[in-house]
């Protein structure tokens, strides 16, 4: 169960 | 969100107004380099290649669409309606050394080794240089319409406010990208002799001319 990698900046 | 990222995202969109405006306006894209233009193409494309997969937010995915149409448009008025008016003799920066660097740095610095990460990462490196090409013209010029040098500082300045951004995340949020926080210092840094000039130059109503 990895972590997902969220990018929520522009 | 906090007001250093709200403010540099606004920057962000107010250099592109500028720009299109410039552009438009005068019938010329004289000193904006297309090269430039199309690394930023290149940038949102990459960037945001989840933007119709993944939902962060409703002003997330219009900023994105924002962008990767607004760049696209730039490359495409420059390239077909104001063609005769660019200028390829000075627009001579080498970009293959800038995308080949930026695969480079995105196979050592990503988060994870999956198309999206590795795609994301070489972005933001792409993103930190893509303004050389427009400085070397600057450069190559000595002298720059004002129009032409607003746009360039509202680019700066986006970059730059994501840096206050990323402390307070850093110290409210328990957020810390470091690959974004890096290449964001490093593009900032790129800047700072244009906004030393900027300053110099034309907040004290002065053409903008190179010492």
């Amino acid at each position: 169960d990895e972590v997902e990698i969220i990018h929520d900046e522009l | 969100m906090n007001l250093f990222r709200l403010g540099g995202d606004l920057a962000h969109l107010v250099s592109i107004f500028i720009l299109l405006q410039k552009i438009t306006a005068n019938k010329s894209a004289a000193g904006i380099s297309i090269k430039t233009q199309i690394l930023y193409s290149i940038v949102y494309v990459t960037r945001y290649i989840d933007v119709f997969t993944k939902w962060i937010s409703l002003y997330t995915f219009v900023m994105k669409l924002i962008f990767i149409a607004s760049s696209f448009y730039t490359v495409w008025l420059m390239h077909n309606t104001y063609k005769s008016t660019q200028n390829p003799q000075i627009d001579t920066f080498k970009i293959r050394y800038l995308i080949g660097g930026s695969i480079i740095m995105a196979a050592i610095f990503n988060h994870k080794l999956t198309f999206n990460e590795l795609v994301w990462s070489f972005s933001i490196w792409l993103e930190s240089v893509a303004i050389l090409p427009q400085l070397f013209m600057l450069q190559r010029t000595g002298e720059a319409e004002n129009i032409t040098v607003h746009y360039i500082f509202a680019l700066g300045i986006y970059r730059a406010l994501y840096i206050p951004n990323w402390v307070y995340r850093w110290i409210f949020d328990q957020y810390f990208d470091y690959i974004a926080t890096v290449a964001g210092i490093i593009q900032t840094l790129i800047y700072s002799d244009f906004f030393y000039v900027y300053y110099q130059r034309v907040m004290k109503g002065k053409k903008f001319e190179l010492p």
